[in-house]
């Protein structure tokens, strides 16, 4: 179970790492950086889809920002367009 | 809602179909395309023209996966379904639909129309709105494809580009009718014509009748349909013409027929290019010379040889003393002249040189009582008979006192 358990949680952050790329210029602000910051920076990108989408903001990967992340959408960029 | 500017500098632009998807028929395609672009048309000055070929400011193309020289790409089914760039050369509003994608008219899978729409606010320059009710909130929403998309988040945003639809021209007013009894009637141009006299005012004109004590009340179309409103002189000349003036223009009218040639430039008379219109015109027709009065200045015309008489202009109070106003109209009516200025009329004895009377304007058509409406018949029905008009010269011994008194009183004035 946590050899799965894991592995999910890593398709979700793989996901989410490719939204908030994609939709929220992450790999161009932080391809710089360390990788302790850089999981700042997620966390930070998170909570601007976050607010931008009128969730919770939490800054971490819940269920209802998945589920957003997983909706069919437009894929010009949120933000830094 | 976001946008970028300047979006496009112009409001006319041109779309074309690249390709079109193999899960729609083509005539649905080009209807969801057009749809799209018309959301944004009902609420800006923004036109678009479909072409089949060249390069179009917004082309649209089917895709997949990495596809040309397009920095984005596609991902297969689900996930981005479209994208397009924000206005300007090159890629600038060139929309990509993802074609790995279920498009469909309706419900089932993407509605080609909703994603059109919504890629085409980016094509025009808006960014994605957090509004979750605007059609450019970034994820899709299966919304009534027959319901007007835009919420008021997209009108405010597609409207900070362009503006909003341009004003419908103002309703021209509807056309005052003039009435006979109004103490302020005016007239534009006052002229005999046979044995008849013509007031035009505005679209209309009264007839008066020498010996008949008639008035009628006409649309000047009604006699001569060519010839505008608003004239601004006539005059009977020698030859059983009336000639009709309006700015820069004249007409030559005989009987009910407008010559043909006409109309011709007042310039072909003998005025200078100064003399922009003509206020007023009056035929003597005892020395067959026509006056011309253009502010406070009148010429002079001599029908038999068709050429200003030298030594005019003259100022008009030179030339008849008493008379220091602009003349709105000007006519001869039983060897006198009547010269009227807004609703005073002066009768003028051209031999004496001065003024025998002064008047109101509408005392040609006999108001018992001068007021704000119609007398005696209806106008509205735009031709009327009044009864029992009675022309100037039937003696009024309370008239001629009134006239004489005017007569001092008014003369040191205008002197």
């Amino acid at each position: 179970f946590p050899l799965v358990r894991m592995t999910e949680n890593e398709e979700n952050m793989q996901l989410a790492q490719a939204y908030l790329n994609q939709f929220y210029s992450l790999e161009i602000e932080g391809n710089h950086l360390v990788q302790s910051k850089n999981r700042s920076l997620i966390d930070d990108k998170i909570r601007e889809m976050q607010a931008f989408f009128g969730l919770t903001v939490t800054g971490k990967l819940d269920s209802n920002t998945l589920e957003i992340m997983k909706t069919p959408r437009c894929g010009v960029p949120d933000v830094g367009q | 809602y976001g946008y970028t500017l300047p979006g496009w500098r112009k409001y006319n632009l041109t779309y074309r179909i690249i390709n079109y998807t193999p899960d729609m028929a083509r005539a649905a395609v080009d209807e969801a395309i057009q749809e799209g672009l018309e959301v944004w048309s009902k609420v800006t000055p923004l036109k678009f023209t479909k072409i089949s070929k060249g390069i179009a400011d917004i082309m649209i193309a089917f895709r997949t996966r990495v596809h040309g020289r397009c920095p984005r790409y596609f991902d297969g089914p689900l996930g981005v379904l479209g994208h397009a760039f924000p206005p300007g050369p090159g890629l600038g509003g060139d929309t990509h639909f993802d074609e790995d994608e279920n498009w469909t008219k309706d419900g089932a899978g993407f509605n080609l129309f909703l994603v059109a729409a919504h890629e085409f606010g980016h094509a025009l320059g808006l960014s994605h709105s957090n509004d979750q009710t605007a059609l450019m909130f970034p994820n899709y929403v299966s919304l009534d494809p027959r319901k007007y998309p835009l919420s008021q988040d997209d009108i405010n945003g597609i409207q900070s580009i362009y503006g909003g639809l341009p004003k419908e021209p103002a309703k021209p007013k509807e056309p005052t009718i003039p009435h006979a009894c109004d103490p302020d009637l005016t007239f534009d141009a006052i002229t005999t014509f046979r044995r008849e006299v013509m007031f035009f005012k505005g679209r209309h004109l009264w007839r008066i009748y020498y010996d008949i004590t008639d008035v009628e009340f006409e649309l000047i179309a009604s006699f001569w349909p060519s010839l505008p409103a608003d004239l601004q002189a006539a005059y009977e000349n020698p030859r059983d013409k009336i000639l009709v003036f309006k700015d820069e223009n004249f007409w030559m009218i005989r009987g009910y027929a407008v010559l043909p040639d006409y109309p011709k430039s007042i310039h072909t008379l003998g005025f200078p290019g100064r003399v922009k219109k003509i206020d007023a015109a009056v035929c003597d027709k005892t020395t067959r010379k026509t006056y011309f009065f253009v502010g406070i200045w009148c010429w002079r015309f001599d029908e038999m040889t068709q050429t200003m008489d030298k030594g005019f202009p003259q100022r008009v109070v030179k030339h008849f003393p008493g008379i220091s106003i602009r003349v709105d109209a000007a006519f001869q009516y039983k060897g006198f002249f009547f010269f009227s200025r807004g609703s005073k009329q002066f009768e003028y004895d051209i031999k004496t040189k001065n003024i025998t009377r002064i008047m109101r304007t509408n005392t040609w058509f006999q108001c018992k009582e001068p007021k704000n409406s119609s007398f005696g018949f209806d106008i509205n029905k735009e031709k009327a008979h009044s009864g029992g008009i009675k022309i100037l010269y039937h003696k009024s011994l309370s008239l001629f006192i009134f006239g004489i008194v005017h007569l001092l009183k008014n003369t040191s004035i205008y002197q």
